[in-house]
């Protein structure tokens, strides 16, 4: 069970920023723009997307907050989703579970599950057998993506769910 | 394996005809391997028939039609193999407020087993959040997070928060 | 020939500016010739910042800010070369209310001179038509039009009709 | 200037509908699925729109009223599309023109203008340098294309306002 998300120096959030989750439904709302698909975004990250383009930029450096109204450009963006793991649902022998990521300006990047320093394989073996993101993430506008997906697009979805 | 995803195959297929008929108050649809000798390798064909209307094909649909359609797919490929949260960004932009409904009385149902964070501008939608997160910028191109309740958001979507953070 | 075309782009750059502008209610835009040696092959790039917002790829924009965004190109390509009518079927699907009134005063301003067609379910687009045509399905499948005034379309979106056709 | 769109058996229109324009903003409203967006495939089709998939559709006879409600598939689909022409923008020397499409079950198709059967050439040579349907319809879902498409489809929307 998702307990909270912890962003610092991501996209637009460049003060620590928490949301804290509970069972059943959070609606986030607010304007066009606000930040509210970069919370998505930080979300599909920590889980180990490897895609700028899933981030909707040409390079992984382009989640770093990287200025706004005076405030200089981030020297890395960090994000970390807490998990209440009374439930063994992940394969961890702890109660919480805190996945991070990082990266830097120059592009190195780290991978922390629960304050140890990981490798990408472990954070997704974490979720093997969960339920892979491939399908419990809408994003924005592609809500019909399953219906126009080409053949093989749609079969890897209903093999990951096999 | 072929028998392995046979049988993943046919839940997915029973739960989304169950979610289809909940979304769009009946109709009929279905998942169909096109061919049955090479599960493995073959493509899946979805039929949607809203109630009411003559099946066709699905580019047909409507925008709001294949929204529900798509919904009922990936829900019930959730329900087969359920993930702890789901996470979803303006997914009811081409609702109508009719079927907006029949959207979050489905999520409602969810919700007890599943946690689900859902970004909407759509007022009817937010009815159905336990708990509201504002997003906003003060500071033009600095998000911060503030704590909105149910009241704080006007006929037309805005946020006046009522209580500081 | 070349000197055409520049001139063609020189106005819509113009128009893109500050069609921007308006719908933005400030931040720069731009549109931009890839390789001034061979305008009639080059790409055209886009370039676009929201007020207090630094300057990044387009991309990386919300939702909402492509939505603005495209408007401002297509209505300043319309500027430059009017078409008699415009078609616009759900532009506003990614728009809050806040933007949705620039959105809507920039048509009220072009349709002195052009004719819209608008096709919307949110009220706040609907303030600004002149004539509402509601679109029904008494019989499942089977299209019918009906005359809506603005007062028979519920807070919710519904149409409820008051005078028979 | 739009006067006037007549719909028979197309698509969800089975029954002959008419819709006037005035000067200004028209809106239209209903349900999902109840032929909105039909109506924008109407005005395309009657331009000169020639690709199946930008109806949505296979084949272009799946732009017939094909059976609902009891009521039997159409025989063939028809729309007409009115001008006051009265600014005379259109090259034609009536006051008011009239273009017309149909299409039968067999595929067999048809243009009117003023009622005299046409080629698809002439209705296309009405509309040239009036402003073409490239931009003048943004269709749903689609109101990002411009910002997405590829250089050569954008430099097309741009040659054709030139
Ligand atoms: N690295 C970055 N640093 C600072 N700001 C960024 C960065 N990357 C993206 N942004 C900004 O984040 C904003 C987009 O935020 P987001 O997509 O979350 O908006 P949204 O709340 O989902 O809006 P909408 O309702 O329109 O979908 C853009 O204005 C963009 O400039
Ligand atoms: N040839 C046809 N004969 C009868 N009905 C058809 C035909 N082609 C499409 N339809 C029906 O038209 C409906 C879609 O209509 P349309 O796309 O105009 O809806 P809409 O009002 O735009 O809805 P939304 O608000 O969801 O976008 C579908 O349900 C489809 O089955
Ligand atoms: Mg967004
Ligand atoms: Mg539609």
């Amino acid at each position: 069970m998702l307990q909270s998300l912890d962003l610092f120096g991501f996209k637009s959030f460049v003060d620590r920023t928490r949301f804290d989750f509970d069972p059943g439904i959070t609606g986030i709302v607010g304007p066009n723009g606000s930040g509210k698909s970069n919370v998505v975004d930080a979300i599909k990250w920590i889980l180990g997307d490897q895609s700028p383009k899933s981030m909707r930029g040409k390079e992984m450096t382009d989640v770093i907050f990287n200025g706004a109204s005076g405030r200089k450009s981030s020297g890395f963006a960090e994000a970390t989703l807490t998990f209440n793991n009374e439930n063994q649902l992940l394969p961890i022998e702890s109660s919480v579970v805190q996945i991070g990521r990082r990266i830097w300006q120059n592009g190195d990047s780290e991978y922390l599950i629960n304050g140890t320093t990981s490798r990408l394989k472990d954070i997704r073996n974490l979720f093997l057998g969960t339920g892979s993101s491939a399908y419990s993430i809408i994003e924005q506008g592609r809500v019909g993506a399953i219906l126009q997906a080409n053949p093989s697009t749609r079969r890897t979805v209903f093999e990951e769910a096999a | 394996s072929q028998r392995l995803f046979r049988e993943s195959f046919a839940t997915i297929q029973t739960h989304f005809k169950e979610m289809f008929r909940k979304l769009f108050g009946g109709g009929e649809s279905d998942i169909i391997l096109e061919d049955h000798a090479d599960v493995l390798d073959c493509a899946i064909d979805i039929v949607a028939r809203p109630p009411g209307k003559e099946l066709r094909s699905l580019s047909l649909l409507s925008g709001g039609e294949k929204t529900l359609t798509a919904v009922a797919l990936v829900m019930a490929i959730f329900k087969s193999n359920p993930s702890p949260f789901c996470v979803l960004d303006e997914v009811d932009a081409a609702l109508d407020d009719a079927n907006i409904e029949r959207y979050t009385s489905l999520l409602t149902e969810f919700a007890e087993t599943t946690q689900f964070i859902m970004i909407t501008h759509r007022k009817r939608t937010m009815t159905v959040a336990d708990v509201i997160y504002g997003v906003t910028m003060e500071q033009p191109g600095v998000s911060k997070r503030i704590s909105v309740r149910f009241e704080d958001v006007s006929e037309d979507g805005e946020i006046t928060p009522t209580s500081p953070d």
